[in-house]
């Protein structure tokens, strides 16, 4: 389950900081995994208290508005990293980038789907570097894209382009995950569809043996 | 039944935030960073196991204005559903009270009805109305909250209440759950040449896959 409660003294109108919180959760736990499971109690409560005597925003379209999405965003994405860092048995954070989708929801759905394989979850903590997994997490997604558009990075390794899988230093690769490991810090898995202007994130961790010790022993 | 907010913060250690660089800058504070909030967390007795915090609860001294996003499981658990009604019918609230343990969830009739005690006795507390209370759960599913042990826990949790950043990380604390870390964060940014802040606490490590609306 996860669970949250945000505050801030900004001041806000109520169908604004509505709206506002649900792009803000959209763009942040609504785009973590840590085991595919939805729970039954999954909830977050924001509070406006309006006491910092900034002026009240009632447009969502205003430039007062844009600011506080930003803060509430990076504010929630930070909480949300911050769950899925803590995963069951998880030795790395995953962060998944989707660029070059038609539009934000579209590269976040793609996002998700390569974050959420427990394919892509195992390979990283086995240290592999499977671009191929990657490929087809992204792939049945739901998203129709160019496969011949596809390119996948590892961190700044490049794995595949143009839909094909590149000549890269396997080694190296293995390495960057494996230090990921050791120090429980990031692994970046970046991905591109084609040219559009849509960007999404994703952020999920590994998948280890302690994830089924942990749960074979945790009863409902 | 209780602990001090500086020995709750001895527990678990805070997570690591990652932050992107912004017009913004992080501050100490969690939840209670913002003007106007406080927040407590201690041991009221509702975990089977240990003596790590598990009641926890954030307060406003004006009306907030309030918003929520909940799980779309059909199996959605008493607050969740209490919670939901609240905000349909009111814009405001002024607490949140969170416990740990049981998620009270498949506990029907006899699992609301729970929540709606526990709510009229903070309430009562807190001098303030039922509907502007609001609650969150997590733990086991299928058991009701260990309801005696909370309602014998709020008047402490409610003297506990404190605008520092201890309260805050007594909160963060006492909501979690298997999670290794606690998770706390709060920034100061502008919005229209006022400086404003935002804070926030979560919990979670596993049955992580969230669709809220």
């Amino acid at each position: 389950t996860m669970l949250g409660v945000i505050t801030t003294d900004a001041m806000v109108s109520s169908d604004v900081w509505r709206k506002m919180v649900q792009v803000a959760v959209n763009r942040s736990f609504n785009q973590i995994t840590v085991d595919g499971d939805t729970s039954t109690n999954d909830t977050v409560i924001a509070l406006a208290s309006g006491l910092s005597r900034s002026t009240k925003i009632s447009s969502y379209n205003s430039n007062e508005a844009v600011q506080l999405q930003a803060g509430l965003d990076v504010v929630m994405q930070g909480l949300a990293k911050s769950i899925a860092w803590d995963g069951e048995g998880a030795t790395c954070l995953i962060e998944v980038t989707v660029t070059g989708a038609d539009s934000e929801p579209e590269a976040a759905k793609i996002a998700r789907s390569v974050a959420s394989s427990s394919l892509v979850k195992a390979a990283v903590y086995g240290r592999d570097p499977n671009w191929g997994r990657i490929a087809a997490a992204a792939g049945y997604a739901g998203i129709s894209f160019d496969q011949t558009k596809l390119r996948v990075l590892l961190g700044d390794i490049l794995l595949m382009d143009g839909g094909e899988p590149q000549l890269f230093d396997r080694g190296a690769a293995s390495d960057y995950l494996k230090k990921a490991g050791e120090i429980h810090g990031t692994v970046a898995i970046n991905v591109s569809v084609g040219d559009g202007p849509g960007r999404g994130q994703a952020w999920g961790c590994d998948l280890s043996y302690d994830y089924v010790k942990i749960n074979a022993e945790y009863t409902t | 039944i209780s602990m001090t907010a500086s020995e709750v913060s001895n527990h678990i250690p805070p997570a690591p935030i990652f932050l992107p660089q912004g017009p913004w800058k992080q501050i100490p504070g969690g939840v209670t960073a913002a003007e106007g909030f406080k927040a407590a967390g201690l041991y009221g007795g509702l975990r089977a196991k240990g003596d790590k915090p598990d009641l926890a609860l954030v307060t406003c001294d004006v009306d907030a204005t309030s918003a929520g996003a909940f799980t779309t499981n059909v199996v959605a658990a008493a607050p969740v559903l209490y919670c939901k009604t609240v905000l349909n019918t009111s814009k405001t609230a002024r607490a949140v009270l969170i416990n740990a343990g049981q998620a009270n969830a498949a506990t029907g009739d006899a699992g609301y009805q729970d929540v709606r005690e526990s709510v009229s006795s903070l309430a009562k507390l807190l001098q303030m109305k039922p509907e502007e209370v609001l609650i969150e759960s997590t733990g086991v599913i299928g058991q009701r909250i260990k309801k005696e042990a909370l309602l014998k826990s709020l008047p402490k949790l409610v003297n506990s209440l404190s605008a520092s950043t201890e309260g805050a990380d007594a909160a963060a604390v006492a909501i979690t759950t298997t999670d290794l870390v606690s998770k706390s964060v709060a920034i100061q940014s502008q919005v229209g040449g006022t400086d404003i802040r935002i804070g926030g606490m979560a919990k979670g490590s596993g049955m992580i896959h969230p669709n809220m609306a």
